[in-house]
């Protein structure tokens, strides 16, 4: 039977302490749970669902995955130092390649220890195309190389591997300007980025997010580790703020433990 | 910031002498609101407000002091208190020492092997540097061309077992009289059996005397479980807290502390070899605090 008294101090407490503690952040949390404490138990905790999914229904500006005559697409992973990057650019290439499209990928991380041998090794066990430059070279020139050969191949997707960085290093964010010139420059009109967030990652996600979107347009996230105990809440003020969409998560080390966003799945999840 | 926030909520209060306790519950919503913003966890947020309520109501306010000023400084010295007074150096003991560095995948292990290494070179230790993560693509490669770059000894991994692997390098450092032996392990989730049952088997075995929990400063709320596991599973002697050159408050460092009472040893600011810090909790206090 339905209650028709308002919802406790004691439940709304419960609820913010579910939200605190999925790293919604203060402010968030503090606005859904002033939007249900006028309901009653059920239709709060149901209002309280539906408003978290509906902050994270974003439509991508562009579904980089539906196939259209430009070739190559490019699909650039970018973000902060160790969040799952180049695990995730091997697991992208395996998705599609398992979707029938040629794949290539680019060792553009010139900068990190073995960050070339480390893609070269995914790229080997599961024989997808590979461009390397040198260690300590000129990313924006493995970018460049690497799209004449997968225009020259006619491969269907370009995956680009790039170095972690810190969004407050700012020489190394302006990389990203001449990598985004050799694209504009190579006329590439399907470049999606991608940045890669971790799961266990706080409040300074959003920080992650509004810097990078500064100096290359974030088409997409990728949240990586939501096979650990982090649920990830910052996408949601990330998302509620940035309206840009979470397109997939990473759910293990194995190339297959990679998944397409599912929005009502991710707040269940949060409940869990 | 949260000091000039303090502040200016008692600014706006008459001057009585005292903090009552409408006064303190004013700054206390602005100190949660922080804390929880710094990412620090939130049940130690709550014990932490409750604890500066209690310093704060009725504290003599003299004519000279501003009434904000005495809650800033509650707040800032409980902080500091919490994230511990002295450095506690490495215990390195053993023949040879061993140190296990342990945690989450991508946290900084690998590098900071490696800083520690060089670290420990420079106090004229002559360290082993031991890869012991046989499950990342390329791991061995990552410490080895850090080793070769900084002339530290360095040990590759075996395939087949982690665990021979670090019992390889201890061998090894016996006989080459190598001192400390440094264990590089794979980064792993708290909550795999299996995995934290390796350490667990390498800690047995090996006997380090340092244990040394690797952790990202940009952690938000699970700090606490991992901290927590790693504690409970293998007795942690340290923590490491990288990635600081960042812009996150590091909220995690007061949580792990608090929870596991384990003491942040070191921070590493940046990705070169010379980029690790001994730990100081006033200047962790002051960017908590924002
Ligand atoms: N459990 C789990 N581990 C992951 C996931 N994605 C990546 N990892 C692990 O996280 C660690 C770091 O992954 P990388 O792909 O090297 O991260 P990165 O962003 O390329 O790192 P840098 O290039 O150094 O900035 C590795 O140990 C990966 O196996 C995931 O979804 N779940
Ligand atoms: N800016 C910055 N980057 C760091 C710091 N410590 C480590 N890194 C970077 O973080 C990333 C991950 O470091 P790794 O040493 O590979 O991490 P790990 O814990 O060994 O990773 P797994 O072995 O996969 O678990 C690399 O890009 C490092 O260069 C630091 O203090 N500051
Ligand atoms: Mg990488
Ligand atoms: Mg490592």
């Amino acid at each position: 039977s339905r209650s028709t008294d308002k919802i406790s101090q004691e439940q709304l407490e419960e609820l913010e302490e579910i939200l605190l503690l999925a790293d919604l952040g203060p402010d968030l949390t503090d606005y859904l749970i002033s939007e249900i404490k006028n309901e009653n138990p059920q239709d709060g905790l149901t209002k309280l669902q539906q408003q978290l999914t509906d902050i994270l229904k974003v439509d991508a500006a562009e579904d980089v995955l539906i196939p259209t005559s430009d070739k190559p697409k490019v699909i650039l992973i970018a973000g902060v130092n160790g969040t799952g990057k180049t695990t995730s650019a091997a697991k992208i290439a395996y998705l599609l390649t398992e979707q029938d499209n040629k794949v290539m990928l680019a060792a553009a991380d010139t900068f990190r220890a073995a960050g070339i041998e480390q893609l070269e090794n995914w790229a080997k066990k599961y024989d997808f195309d590979l461009i390397k430059g040198q260690y300590g070279g000129d990313a924006a020139a493995v970018v460049h190389d690497s799209y004449d050969a997968a225009h020259s191949r006619n491969v269907d997707y370009l995956i680009i591997d790039t170095a972690g960085r810190l969004h407050t290093k700012k020489n190394l964010m302006n990389e990203f300007n001449k990598i985004q010139k050799v694209l504009n420059n190579k006329n590439c009109h399907r470049c999606h980025n991608l940045l890669v967030l971790d799961a266990t990652v706080g409040l300074n996600g959003l920080q992650q997010v509004q810097i990078f979107n500064q100096y290359i347009p974030v088409h997409g996230l990728i949240v990586t580790k939501l096979d650990g105990t982090a649920k990830g809440g910052c996408v949601f003020p990330v998302v509620h703020q940035m309206r840009i969409p979470v397109q997939f998560i990473g759910v293990g080390e194995g190339i297959e433990d990679f998944q397409f966003f599912d929005p009502e799945k991710f707040v269940r999840g949060l409940f869990n | 910031n949260l000091t000039s926030r303090i502040t200016t909520v008692f600014t706006s209060l008459k001057r009585k002498g005292y903090l009552s306790e409408k006064d303190v519950d004013n700054a206390i919503r602005d100190i949660r609101r922080a804390l929880l913003q710094a990412d620090v966890n939130f049940q130690v947020v709550k014990e932490f407000c409750q604890n500066i309520k209690q310093q704060a109501v009725g504290e003599r306010v003299y004519k000279s002091l501003r009434p904000g000023d005495v809650v800033v400084k509650i707040v800032h010295d409980q902080l500091v208190e919490l994230l511990g007074q002295e450095y506690s150096p490495l215990k390195l003991s053993g023949m040879p020492p061993v140190i296990m560095l342990v945690g989450l995948q991508g946290s900084g292990k690998t590098t900071t092997a490696a800083k520690l290494a060089n670290s420990l070179t420079k106090q004229n230790y002559k360290p082993l540097l031991s890869a012991c993560d046989n499950r990342r693509p390329a791991a061995s490669e990552q410490l080895e061309i850090l080793a070769q770059k900084n002339q530290i000894d360095f040990n590759p991994v075996d395939p087949l077992s982690a665990l021979k692997s670090a019992e390889k390098a201890v061998e090894i450092a016996r006989k080459k009289y190598l001192n400390p032996v440094i264990l590089d392990t794979a980064g792993r989730l708290h909550i795999e059996h299996q995995l934290m049952e390796e350490l667990k088997d390498i800690k047995s075995k090996l006997n380090p005397s340092d244990i040394l929990l690797v952790v990202d400063a940009m952690t938000g709320q699970d700090a606490v479980n991992l901290a927590e596991s790693f504690n409970k599973e293998l007795g942690l002697t340290g923590i490491i807290l990288t990635k600081l050159d960042g812009d996150t408050r590091g909220g995690a460092a007061l949580s792990i502390r608090q929870v596991t009472g384990v003491p942040i040893k070191y921070v590493g600011t940046g990705e070169k070899i010379d980029d690790l810090m001994q730990f100081y909790p006033k200047r962790m206090a002051s960017r908590i605090l924002g």
